[in-house]
């Protein structure tokens, strides 16, 4: 019986540049991979604008607050803007929250009704809790004791607007331009 | 606008400009969604409102946005080839959605009083010389409201600034509006950065000459006009 004869070990013909090249490519489309789906995951967001109505049982509605930039109005929006801010810049929601301004103010027989408009960022996959979020957050804080707003209980949820005709509304306000330069003042 | 500069994207959204055959020929204020507010001798020459092109946005050559018109308001004293009552307003065909590249000018009241010195802003694409050369790229610059009382001496205008005009720029020449800048905004901030329209672009003798500054029409004056009108 012929002992088979053992085949010369054939040569590796890969060269070591080779080798490190081919790991570098694929080392690197895995990257890629990965980066794209964390970005798509996680980081492609996209604008979300929500229509929110608010009660404020201590002020009274007055003429003055359907004048376009009169002091009052523009003091008030600015104070209902602030408290927005500061409920979701401290909440779960910091990082996804945009602004929030005031649109309309309504009389009402128990005070004043705002209307506003709150702009957040949400990752595509993850809206509806988000939203949800949102909202549960808004009618904790809403319901303590030391804040002036309250949930317009005939509308009590965020309602959802579609971005141009809200960009449309959050830009109608006159006069916004150059922020003038305070040296120049 | 003779010695201003560049305005950057967005600092003056409501300016408009009025062309005929893609020709730039006025400013504009965007007072409303669908109204502008210009002067009456543009339209000595063409007046039929289908021939105009509004545009908005920085550059003429890449516009925000277009509309046609659909009808020119001219104040019913205003005369051809005269100073007095250079006020139209113009309706646009269908309204523009505001955004933070496009929005509207406030209009002052008509009590609204404004002090010699003040700082104002007069916006547009007109020469940027005396018969020099025109820009595409919006231009600003910073000027001062001078008294009518000054505006009227016999070495200035000689008396011919009516209450219904303001006069602005410097006794020295040099910043001012020019050829081409007419029916656009003289506007003045107040403490909470929130523009108001004082002036409408309207004539002057040269551009950026000496005793010879800038005179609008005054938007305070006809405040009433533009809300009879406009219903703004």
């Amino acid at each position: 019986m012929y002992q088979p004869g053992i085949l010369g070990r054939r040569k590796c013909s890969w060269k070591p540049w080779m080798v490190a090249l081919i790991i570098t490519a694929v080392l690197l489309a895995l990257a890629i991979i990965i980066g794209l789906l964390v970005y798509f995951l996680a980081y492609d967001q996209k604008t979300y604008y929500y229509q929110a109505s608010f009660l404020i049982p201590s002020i009274k509605y007055s003429s003055d607050l359907s004048v376009e930039q009169s002091r009052l109005r523009t003091t008030l929006k600015e104070k209902l803007s602030n408290e927005i801010d500061v409920i979701f810049q401290r909440s779960s929601l910091k990082h996804h929250y945009v602004k929030s301004q005031v649109v309309n103010f309504r009389p009402s027989n128990d005070g004043l009704k705002a209307d506003m408009l709150i702009k957040f960022q949400f990752p595509l996959n993850n809206v509806d809790t988000l939203k949800r979020q949102a909202d549960s957050i808004l009618h904790k804080k809403l319901q303590s004791t030391e804040i002036f707003l309250k949930i317009d209980i005939s509308l009590p949820y965020l309602r959802e607007m579609n971005a141009a005709q809200a960009e449309n509304i959050l830009n109608s306000d006159c006069g916004l331009g150059m922020e003038y330069p305070q040296t120049a003042r | 606008i003779a010695d201003g500069k560049p305005a950057d994207k967005a600092s003056w959204p409501w300016q408009s400009s009025l062309q005929v055959d893609g020709v730039h020929l006025c400013g504009a204020s965007l007072i409303g969604s669908q109204w502008l507010l210009t002067s009456a001798h543009c339209f000595d020459t063409y007046k039929n409102p289908k021939l105009w092109t509004v545009s908005f946005g920085t550059t003429l050559s890449r516009p925000l946005m277009t509309r046609k018109m659909a009808s020119i308001i001219i104040h019913e004293n205003y005369a051809a080839h005269k100073h007095d009552d250079d006020i139209a307003v113009v309706k646009l065909v269908s309204p523009v959605l505001f955004s933070e590249n496009l929005r509207r000018v406030c209009l002052p009241d008509a009590t609204f009083q404004v002090l010699p010195k003040s700082k104002v802003f007069v916006t547009g694409w007109g020469a940027l010389r005396a018969n020099g050369p025109f820009p595409n790229s919006l231009q600003e610059v910073e000027i001062e409201i001078i008294s009518n009382d000054v505006c009227n001496q016999v070495n200035v205008y000689g008396g011919a600034i009516s209450s219904g005009m303001i006069c602005a720029g410097f006794l020295t020449g040099k910043l001012d509006a020019c050829e081409g800048d007419s029916g656009g905004p003289l506007v003045i901030s107040n403490d909470r950065n929130i523009w108001y329209l004082l002036g409408i672009v309207s004539w002057g003798i040269d551009c950026g000459k000496e005793n010879k500054p800038g005179i609008y029409t005054r938007v305070t004056h006809y405040r009433n006009w533009i809300k009879s009108k406009t219903n703004i």
